[in-house]
C-alpha cells in the first residue's frame, strides 16, 4: 500500500479501505480523500508515498481543535463531569486522570455520583484506595444531585484544586437519563456558577459510527468540553474521533491503554493518525 | 431510509423501460453506503453486496416496474438468511448442570448479561446457578452477588485472590451441592490480543467444558467486530452471540458482520440495564435496523 510509484485508481480504493476499517466512516472518508485528490493535482503529487503523507497530515489538520479557554484565576476547586454511554470506562478514565493530577501535585477529590449501578460506588471506591484518592459517596439510589452538592461544598471547605464527578453510564437516545445529567449540571452550577469547567465524553474505541451520534446527543444536552478515547489498546483504531473533530470540534484530550493507573496518555494527533495508517 | 435512497437514484436514472446493469450498480452504491453507516465489515459489505447483485441481476430488476422495492426486498430476504441462526435457544447438556460460559471485551455487558441469562433460565423452570469468576475488576464480584440477590438467583464465589481458572474448577462441585441445572460463569473483560488472557479463558474452558460459551458483543462496536470475534472463536470456539446495548441506536452491522465471518450464530439481544430487559434473537428485526 502506498509503495507504487503512481498514483493510480488503486492508490484510492486501499485509502478508502484503510480509513473505512479504522472506523472514520464513508462520509469522513469520502471528504479526506477528495481534499488529498485535490493536492495531488495542485501540487503534481506523483509518489504514493506523498500521498500517504498528505492524507495523514489533513486527518491531523481535522484533529487538531484548539482547546476553549480555560480560565485561569477561577478559585478551587476546578469541576470536571464525566460522562459517557454504558461500560466505555469512565470510572477507570476518572481514576486515572485523578492519579495523573495527584502526581502533578494537585489535591482531587472523586464522586461517586453513579448511584443507580449495581456495585458502582463499591467500585469507585475500591479503585480510589488503590490510588490514594479520596471518594465522597451516599449509600446506592441516592439522588446523584445530591452527592454532587455535598462533594462540591466539603471541596471549597478543604479547598481541593480538582473535583471529578463519575456519573452513571447510560443510552443517550433515553431523554429521561440525560434530563438526569442536565440536573447534575445544574446542581454543579448551584455550588459553583462557573462549574462544571470541564465536560469530558468517554468513548470507547471499539465504538463504530455510533460514537458520532452520542457526541452530538452529549453535546446537545450538556455540551462537552473534551473526549477521553479509552480502550485504544486493543485493536480497534477509533477513527471515529475523525468525524466527532470535523463536525463538532471537540479536542480529544486523552487517550486511555490499558487498565492499570497509568495507563493514559495526553492524545497526540500525528502518533494517532500513524497508528491508525500503519 | 434505503428504500427513499434507491426511489431517488431510479427517479434520476429516468423510465427508459428497461435499467442497464450499470443502473443496478448505481442503486448498489446505495446500498453499500447504508451497511457501512450500519457498521458492517468493509469486506464484508462487498461480498454482500456482490450477492445482492447476482440476485437482482439474475432476478430481472432491470425490467422491474419497481426496482427500487424489488432491490430492498432482496436485500432484506439476504440478511434475514445471514442473521438467522438458532434465536433464544440454548444447548443443554445431558445431564444437568448445563453450563454456560460468557466472554468478551472490556464493559461489552457481560455481568450484567449473566444476570438476565439467570432471570430467563429462572422463568422457564430452571435452577440456575451464577458464578463470579473475574477476580480482576475491583468489585466486579460484588456487582454479580448484588445482581443475584436481587433476583434471588443463588452466587457461587470466592475471595478475589483466587484466579478464575480455580473458581470454574468448584463450580461444578458447588453446582451438584445446590442441585443447580444451569450454571452461568460470568468472566473478566479481556482483550483478544492480551496472550496471558485469553490463555486463562482457554484454561477455565477446559476445566469447565461449558455447553455454551457465547460471546457478549456492544452493539455499538464498529469495524474490528469480525478481527475481535475470530480470534475469540479461534481460541474457545464460540456457540453464539449476544448482541447488547440494543436500546440504543447503533445500526448493529458488527453483528451481521460476525456471523457472516465466523458463522456463530446471534442468539439474545440485550435491551436495557435491568434484568428483564433481554430477548431472543430475531433476525428480520435486526435485518430492518441494519437497513436503517
Ligand atoms: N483494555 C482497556 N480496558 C479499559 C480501559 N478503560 C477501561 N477499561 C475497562 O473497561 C471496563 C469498563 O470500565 P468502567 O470504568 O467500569 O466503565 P464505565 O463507563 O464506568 O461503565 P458504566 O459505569 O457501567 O457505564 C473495565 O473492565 C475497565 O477495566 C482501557 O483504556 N483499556
Ligand atoms: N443500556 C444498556 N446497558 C447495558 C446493557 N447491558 C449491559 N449494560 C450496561 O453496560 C455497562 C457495562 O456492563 P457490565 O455488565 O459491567 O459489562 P462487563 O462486560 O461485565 O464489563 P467488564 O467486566 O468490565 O468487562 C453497565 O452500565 C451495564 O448496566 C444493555 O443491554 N443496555
Ligand atoms: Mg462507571
Ligand atoms: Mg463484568
Amino acid at each position: 500500500l502506498f509503495d507504487r510509484p503512481a498514483v493510480d485508481a488503486e492508490v484510492w480504493d486501499e485509502l478508502e479501505e484503510l480509513l473505512v476499517s479504522a472506523d472514520v466512516g464513508i462520509s469522513t472518508t469520502e471528504k479526506l480523500i477528495e481534499k488529498v485528490k485535490k493536492q495531488v493535482v495542485v501540487e503534481k503529487i506523483d509518489q504514493g508515498s506523498h500521498v500517504r503523507a498528505a492524507l495523514r497530515a489533513a486527518m491531523v489538520d481535522i484533529l487538531i481543535v484548539p482547546i476553549r479557554e480555560i480560565m485561569e484565576d477561577l478559585s478551587p476547586p476546578k469541576v470536571i463531569l464525566v460522562v459517557g454511554v454504558n461500560g466505555g470506562g469512565k470510572t477507570t478514565s476518572i481514576v486515572k486522570l485523578a492519579h495523573s493530577l495527584k502526581n502533578e501535585g494537585k489535591s482531587v477529590l472523586l464522586v461517586a455520583a453513579d448511584t443507580f449501578r449495581a456495585a458502582a460506588i463499591d467500585q469507585l471506591k475500591r479503585l480510589g484506595e488503590r490510588a490514594g484518592i479520596e471518594i465522597i459517596a451516599h449509600q446506592s439510589g441516592a439522588d446523584p444531585g445530591a452527592v454532587v452538592y455535598d462533594a462540591l461544598q466539603a471541596a471549597k471547605s478543604r479547598q481541593v484544586e480538582a473535583v471529578i464527578i463519575d456519573t452513571a453510564g447510560r443510552i443517550h437516545t433515553r431523554s429521561n437519563l440525560m434530563e438526569e445529567l442536565e440536573k447534575v449540571k445544574r446542581v454543579a452550577g448551584k455550588a459553583d456558577v462557573t462549574a462544571p469547567h470541564e465536560v469530558i465524553l468517554v468513548l470507547d474505541a471499539t465504538t463504530g459510527q455510533n460514537g458520532l451520534v452520542q457526541a452530538r446527543y452529549f453535546t446537545e444536552a450538556i455540551g462537552i468540553t473534551g473526549i477521553f478515547l479509552a480502550k485504544l489498546d486493543g485493536t480497534a483504531k477509533g477513527g471515529i474521533v475523525l468525524a466527532i473533530c470535523d463536525e463538532l470540534k471537540i479536542p480529544i484530550q486523552f487517550i486511555g491503554v490499558g487498565e492499570k493507573l497509568e495507563d493514559m496518555e495526553s492524545f497526540n494527533a500525528e502518533a494517532f493518525v500513524a497508528a491508525l495508517c500503519d | 431510509v434505503l428504500s427513499d435512497k434507491l426511489n431517488q437514484v431510479f427517479h434520476l436514472l429516468g423510465n427508459k423501460g428497461r435499467l442497464t446493469e450499470k443502473d443496478i450498480d448505481e442503486a448498489l452504491r446505495q446500498v453499500r453506503l447504508a451497511l457501512l453507516e450500519a457498521d458492517v465489515n468493509f469486506k464484508v459489505v462487498k461480498d454482500f453486496v456482490t450477492r445482492v447483485r447476482d440476485r437482482a441481476l439474475g432476478a430481472n430488476v432491470r425490467q422491474s416496474l419497481a426496482p427500487a422495492q424489488q432491490i430492498v426486498k432482496i436485500v432484506n430476504e439476504e440478511l434475514v438468511v445471514v442473521l438467522g441462526g438458532e434465536p433464544g435457544r440454548l444447548t443443554a447438556a445431558s445431564q444437568p448442570p448445563s453450563v454456560v460460559m460468557l466472554t468478551g471485551l472490556q464493559g461489552s455487558g457481560k455481568t450484567t448479561t449473566a444476570a438476565k441469562l439467570a432471570r430467563h433460565l429462572k422463568q422457564t423452570g430452571q435452577r440456575p446457578l451464577l458464578v463470579a469468576a473475574d477476580n480482576r475488576r475491583p468489585a466486579a464480584i460484588e456487582q454479580l452477588v448484588t445482581l443475584g440477590k436481587q433476583l434471588d438467583v443463588p452466587v457461587y464465589r470466592e475471595s478475589p485472590d483466587m484466579p478464575g481458572r480455580d473458581v470454574c474448577a468448584r463450580a461444578r462441585v458447588k453446582a451438584k451441592e445446590m442441585a443447580a441445572t444451569w450454571v452461568i460463569v460470568d468472566t473478566a473483560g479481556r482483550l483478544h490480543i492480551d496472550e496471558a488472557m485469553m490463555d486463562e479463558l482457554v484454561q477455565m474452558k477446559k476445566e469447565l467444558k461449558p455447553d455454551e460459551m457465547l460471546l457478549v458483543v456492544d452493539a455499538m462496536t464498529g469495524q474490528d467486530a469480525v478481527r475481535m470475534a475470530g480470534e475469540f472463536h479461534s481460541r474457545v470456539s464460540l456457540t453464539g452471540l449476544i448482541l447488547t446495548k440494543m436500546d440504543g441506536d447503533a445500526r448493529g452491522g458488527a453483528a451481521l458482520s460476525i456471523r457472516w465471518v465466523s458463522g456463530v450464530p446471534i442468539k439474545f439481544i440485550g435491551t436495557g440495564e435491568k434484568a428483564d430487559a433481554f430477548e431472543p434473537f430475531y433476525p428480520d428485526r435486526l435485518a430492518s435496523r441494519i437497513l436503517g
